[in-house]
């Protein structure tokens, strides 16, 4: 039976989209069937893997509202193994339009159970805030995978989003732990990276992943051509921490 | 009369907390009464000037309620000129607790012509989404700094950035403008910045500030010690850029 993993943090720019998509693919490239669900209105993670804005519909907007065959938003990427539910900027009009729906929190939810029969692995990518978007990723999921750039404005966030998980296991969905924290743009030149890891393993201990995401150049280049950095450049160290990463999540699985 | 500008852009660590902490600091060090308004629930913009998490009451969320006295929000910083109204993450339950109130997109705005009697820039730090507290910030804002960080993805937010600044000047607040485009985070030993700098400026011409923020570590050191980073470092890359900004701006005034 597959698991749902939400990519979450409300603070901005910290790498979810990165961490979505190359996890993902890292994870396809070893034989899963696996689902990314493209949940910001942005829809970096679907310019990311190379969907074209007209090859959007349906997509995840359809998907929290009255698309009764959910296989007609699933699409192929250029990764095989990895399929998609893209983004497009309707998703922003969600939470105005919901706002009278009694389940309006449990739209991804209703799907869950189905997609987990047909991936390996799920992930979804969520915007930067802790609205109704992120909210419905937070009930549905399994487990979160947290990244967390090694900023100090970055550290600043984790009490807060610990504060939301609490209130989400009590009220809303009480299996949800944390797959880990992913500490992202690690960069040993710079004194902070190393002061935000000591900080964060001090917080969270044993759910910190021991794979840490370096400043990698190649990482944001990636996007630009619509590739995931491992298909874009195999040898780079982004690429390689990703798939790092993907094995230690199977390992930590296992010892679940 | 002073001027109130939103600093926004919905696409997340782009640079809007520190441009609004460093252009309101070099405002108010060549005489300027400035106030931040900190709209953001991750505090981050009150946290980079020293005020602690027990000094924020009342802060942005009681003005946006029901605060009868707005000066009682209104605190000090280490910024000689510079005062605040800080955020805690109260702010986030606004978007819930105000969707039945009919002024709810104008309550910032109620009190617009009260504080720019008082300053001569107000500044406000947006949170990285397009929900209710931006869109006050959006009615109640003269004209709009948009922080771009030199990034692929950075590019994408734009057009939809674009759209909504429409959306608003037809329907909320038909003054409204572009104060400027301000490139981020730019490296010039990294091939994207330049090509993201060339197609802004193909996009949006005269709006594109001619400062350019360099990447800088001082700029993300200096909020760990609560301190903006022409207090902390005023002969960095990134303050002196900050600097130049202020004169620019005050040049682009001029000429309006
Ligand atoms: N390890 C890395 N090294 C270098 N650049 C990176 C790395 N990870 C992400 N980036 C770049 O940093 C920027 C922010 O990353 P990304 O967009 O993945 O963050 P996000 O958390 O999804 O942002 P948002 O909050 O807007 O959704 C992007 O331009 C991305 O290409
Ligand atoms: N020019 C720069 N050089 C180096 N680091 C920078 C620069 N500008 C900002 N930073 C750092 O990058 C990170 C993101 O910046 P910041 O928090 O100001 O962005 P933001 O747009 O306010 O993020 P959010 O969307 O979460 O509100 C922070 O850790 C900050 O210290
Ligand atoms: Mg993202
Ligand atoms: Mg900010």
């Amino acid at each position: 039976k597959g698991k749902l993993v939400a990519v979450t943090n409300q603070k901005g720019g910290v790498g979810k989209t990165t961490t979505a998509i190359n996890i993902a693919t890292s994870l396809a490239a070893i034989n899963n069937k696996v689902l990314l669900i493209d949940l910001d209105p942005q829809g970096n993670a679907s310019t990311g893997l190379g969907i074209g804005l007209n090859d959007r519909f349906p997509g995840s907007y359809e998907m929290l509202g009255e698309l009764d065959d959910l296989n007609e938003a699933i699409k192929a990427t250029v990764v095989p193994g990895l399929e998609i539910i893209s983004a497009t900027v309707d998703l922003s009009a969600v939470e105005i339009e919901l706002v009278d729906e009694k389940d309006r929190m449990h739209r991804l939810h209703k799907h869950a159970a189905k997609l987990k029969k047909k991936y390996n692995y799920i992930f979804i990518d969520c915007p930067p805030s802790l609205g109704l978007l992120t909210i419905n990723a937070l009930i549905a999921a399994d487990s979160l995978l947290i990244p967390l750039q090694c900023e100090f404005f970055a550290l600043e966030g984790l009490s807060q989003l610990n504060k939301t998980i609490e209130r989400i296991k009590l009220n809303l969905n009480e299996k949800i732990y944390i797959e880990g924290i992913l500490l992202t743009m690690y960069d040993k030149r710079n004194r902070i990276s190393e002061e935000v890891k000591k900080e964060v393993v001090k917080y969270f201990g044993k759910d910190v992943f021991n794979t840490i995401i370096p400043r990698n150049v190649k990482l944001s280049e990636a996007p630009s051509h619509g590739l995931p950095a491992i298909l874009y450049d195999l040898n780079a160290s982004g690429s390689k921490a990703y798939i790092k990463l993907a094995r230690e999540m199977i390992r930590r699985l296992k010892r679940r």
